[in-house]
């Protein structure tokens, strides 16, 4: 049921 | 040089027990300021780790120059078995360190237990964690909501949350058919840990793999209450208080097909 998100997409690399 | 001695081995123990089923390896940054802190991302980039242990989560604390201790979760799990949860747990690491010395010592008795572990080079990213604006923010005893993730897993790989302004829904539909709980507000005066408390701005209605949620709960046993922090169409924010600092997982929701 459904995607599963991603936290790449919300929070930036540094 | 690092010195962290905690006045309790369970705390230490509880936390990594709380984490290392998530991830494996990680980095210990340490400074006199901050403490420890860690922050540490699953391999499927789906949930994060922070973890701030401040200088008062510890008894005595010092750390002359900031050092980053790279450790494996297991291994690190394997040295804690070896100590009584009432013992004092001190962590000592030279400047440069490629070891970290573990020191278990018993109250009671005159029994010391020394460890060293090997310290790992870990190449991790880091990521950039803005102070976000949340819809809702809900917090409730961490164990109902430890049951909750707990016993909907058995019906379905996915938890759905709710909020309203008058309650908030934990709804699970699985092959087998569906259930749901509902929480409203209301404060215990007797026992504040007991009360239930949700601030609204914007109904949500999130979907989070069950998997992950089973894993966050795991840090119930550092806390009595959990903070849970909901935004649409973004990662949620669990949080369990230590005595001084936190542990905080943030889980990307699902997305309808």
């Amino acid at each position: 049921s459904g995607t599963q998100g991603r936290l790449d997409g919300f929070f930036k690399v540094s | 040089m690092l010195e962290g001695k905690f006045d309790q081995a369970s705390l230490l123990k509880k936390i990594i027990d709380s984490i290392r089923d998530s991830v494996k390896l990680c980095n210990f940054n340490c400074s006199q300021n901050d403490g420890i802190t860690v922050q540490a991302i699953d391999d499927s980039r789906v949930l994060l780790i922070a973890l701030k242990m401040d200088p008062g989560c510890f008894q005595e604390f010092r750390c002359d120059r900031d050092m980053v201790l790279g450790l494996d979760l297991e291994s690190l799990g394997k040295i804690l078995k070896q100590g009584n949860n009432e013992d004092y747990l001190t962590l000592i690491a030279e400047d440069n360190p490629d070891s970290l010395l573990i020191v278990f010592e018993d109250k009671k008795k005159d029994r010391i237990s020394e460890f060293s572990l090997k310290l790992m080079d870990i190449d991790s990213d880091v990521l950039t964690i803005d102070d976000m604006d949340n819809d809702c923010s809900i917090t409730m005893p961490s164990a109902d909501f430890s049951k909750i993730a707990r016993d909907f897993k058995t019906m379905s790989e996915s938890l759905q949350i709710i909020v309203t302004k008058e309650s908030v829904k934990f709804k699970a539909e699985g092959q087998i058919g569906s259930g749901s709980v509902i929480f409203k507000p209301h404060t215990d005066l007797d026992n504040p840990d007991e009360s239930i408390k949700i601030d609204m701005n914007q109904p949500v209605n999130l979907t989070f793999g069950a998997k992950y949620l089973n894993d966050i709960v795991k840090a119930s046993t550092l806390s009595s209450t959990i903070t849970i922090k909901l935004t649409d169409k973004a990662p949620a924010l669990f949080e369990f208080k230590l005595p001084s600092g936190y542990l905080r997982y943030y889980l990307a929701p699902k997305f309808e097909d």
